[in-house]
């Protein structure tokens, strides 16, 4: 789209096929067609590169000027849990998320809530170590809420400035699996003050419109409060974040760019942004 | 069923006898929409709404269905004539062992589906063997490992200081010598544009000979999965597609996206987390699905 001539249907179709392409969705791309098509027909924009920067900058409302950092508890230990289905790449984020904690000297305690998938606690287990971040788990198949319960108790004891919680990965459909997830949220709500401070749901970039879907669901379940945005290194844009945050208020926290530990982000939008059309 | 701007263009021209290029365009344009929203790619959906209005227009009333409806019946048909037919076979080598290579992006479902398909096998009468050459993510050998004991199948590892080039060689004589006539190597999840972990795949490609491939895609994924199948595709030659997590409501675009570009057949639907979720894929199916 760089380096048009003029403003015509072409553009605004080349346009409309690279949003749909970043997996915004059919509907936004129409909408923000619309609203760049009314602000050319009223004179507002004459050349094509107004018309990017003002597609840029609509584009930039939609997903939110500034990043907010995470909510941090009052006093005392401060709860993210970390939710979305499977494979997104809660587990692997829950241990990047550790180390960035650890690395502005907090204490940092780490909850192998899915005690259902196979070895998801010995995986945990070497992201807590890699993290230097203490881990809570019990057997393999037991109570999750139980192990939130544990490890409650325990960051409360040796104060704990972070208690993160990974679960397992569930589609948000399945209902017994999401009043499981309603029932992890109520215990550490009972037994740490505020808790949990922050419900990130973790989204692969990769998602098509079946993410909002998941949004809905998961923010309906547990009250999301901010979305983790993985795999950004591959060729997905990332677009389902936008269509995301127009229709459920959920900003993007952090992205994933990769499989290291230091491959956690803070969300820039504006970087983001720049690279849907790069 | 059908989205409910569809059912209203279908209601609207439900008393003409024929319908006009502009009648068709009406149409095909709320299915365009419903193909979009779908996580069809856009120009796999641009050239199948071209291929459908060549067949669409003057199209008359037919038995009890109104032109509109034979419109749908006609993208409905055309959907699954080009998911293909039902292909769930893996191709069992003349002579033994069969090697199945299992590969995709990060965290697509190929552990599970390696141990799912090694489960049917064996159900089969088959002698399976699993090959853990995931040697980058933590934990990986030991999942695999798990499921294996939960299926009483063996599975082949050196541990994660090996190449998975040497593991999977290794898998093969071992499979030779102990009689295990199907070797499924489950393998680490990788960008198709990280050029150092696509080489490691022909790598063992090479060294192995498999007589499957079988790339593992999540049913959720958007628009990207035309990149993805394409990639491994050129890289690698897929001989077929898992298709996994149709337990959820994805509406699966990605489907008609990966055989549009590569040609290959989908041949398994992996349908929940258990290690029985495994089932054939039925195109007609899915076209419905996708459709809405
Ligand atoms: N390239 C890339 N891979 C990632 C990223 N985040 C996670 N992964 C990979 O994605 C795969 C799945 O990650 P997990 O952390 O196990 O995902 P999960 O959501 O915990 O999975 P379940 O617990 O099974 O639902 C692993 O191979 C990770 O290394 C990322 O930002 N970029
Ligand atoms: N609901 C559902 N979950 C599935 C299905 N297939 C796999 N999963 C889940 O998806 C997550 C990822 O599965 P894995 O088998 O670890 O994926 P992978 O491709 O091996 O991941 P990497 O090795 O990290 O690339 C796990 O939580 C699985 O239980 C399926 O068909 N339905
Ligand atoms: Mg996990
Ligand atoms: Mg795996």
């Amino acid at each position: 789209v760089r380096g048009r001539a003029k403003i015509d249907d072409d553009l605004l179709d080349d346009i409309e096929e690279l949003l749909i392409e970043s997996d915004l969705g059919v509907s936004v791309a129409t909408e923000v067609i619309e609203n760049l098509k009314k602000k050319v027909a009223e004179g507002r924009v004459t050349s094509p590169d107004a018309v990017m920067g003002l597609l840029k900058e609509e584009l930039l409302a939609l997903v939110g000027e500034e990043g907010e950092s995470i909510r941090a508890a009052a006093g005392g230990t401060t709860v993210i849990m970390v939710v979305g289905v499977n494979g997104t790449g809660k587990t692997t984020t829950v241990g990047k998320l550790a180390a960035l904690l650890r690395a502005s000297g907090n204490r940092v305690m780490v909850a192998a809530a899915d005690t259902f998938r196979a070895a998801a606690i010995e995986q945990l287990e070497v992201w807590a170590r890699r993290a230097g971040a203490e881990f809570i788990s019990q057997q393999q198949g037991s109570d999750p809420a139980a192990v939130v319960y544990d490890a409650a108790a325990a960051a409360r004891s040796r104060k704990v400035d972070y208690l993160l919680i990974d679960t397992a990965g569930r589609l948000h459909t399945k209902s017994n699996l999401m009043e499981e997830l309603k029932k992890i949220r109520r215990v550490v709500g009972r037994e740490l003050e505020g808790a949990p401070h922050e419900v990130l749901l973790v989204v692969d970039a990769t998602t098509g419109q079946n993410g909002v879907a998941q949004a809905s669901r998961f923010k309906d379940a547990v009250d999301v409060t901010g979305l983790v945005l993985t795999k950004l290194d591959g060729t997905a844009k990332g677009g389902i974040a936008i269509s995301i945050r127009k229709e459920l208020g959920i900003p993007v926290r952090f992205i994933g760019v990769g499989e290291a530990v230091e491959d956690l982000r803070e969300f820039n939008p504006r970087l983001f942004i720049d690279a849907l059309f790069s | 069923g059908l989205s409910e701007k569809l059912q209203e263009v279908l209601r609207k021209l439900r008393s003409k006898g024929k319908l006009t290029e502009k009648d068709v365009d009406e149409i095909l344009r709320e299915v365009r929409v419903a193909l979009l929203e779908a996580d069809v790619n856009f120009r796999v959906v641009r050239e199948f709404i071209q291929s459908i209005r060549e067949k669409a227009v003057g199209q008359e009333v037919l038995g009890s269905l109104t032109p509109g409806q034979q419109v749908i019946k006609i993208v409905h048909s055309e959907l699954t004539r080009l998911m293909g037919g039902v292909q769930s076979k893996i191709a069992i080598a003349s002579r033994p062992p069969t090697i199945v290579m299992l590969v995709g992006l990060q965290g697509a479902g190929k552990t599970t589906a390696c141990a799912k398909l090694a489960g049917s096998l064996k159900k089969q009468g088959h002698s399976p063997l699993m090959v853990a050459a995931d040697v980058y993510r933590p934990a990986a050998i030991r999942q695999l490992e798990v499921l294996g004991e939960t299926l009483d199948i063996p599975v082949f590892s050196m541990g994660a200081d090996q190449n998975p080039v040497d593991i999977a060689k290794g898998a093969v004589s071992s499979a030779m010598s102990k009689g295990r006539d199907v070797v499924l190597i489950d393998t680490a999840g990788r960008l198709h544009i990280d050029e150092e972990l696509m080489a490691e795949l022909e790598a063992i490609k090479a060294a192995v000979s498999p007589h499957e491939i079988l790339l593992v895609a999540d049913a959720m994924t958007g628009q990207d999965a035309v990149n993805v199948a394409k990639a491994f595709n050129e890289r690698l030659g897929i001989t077929g597609v898992v298709l996994t997590k149709l337990d959820g409501d994805a509406r699966g675009g990605a489907a008609l996206s990966i055989r549009s570009v590569t040609g290959c057949p989908v041949k398994f639907a992996g349908v929940g987390e258990k290690l029985d979720a495994l089932e054939p894929f039925h195109p007609e199916r899915m076209a419905s699905r996708i459709l809405g």
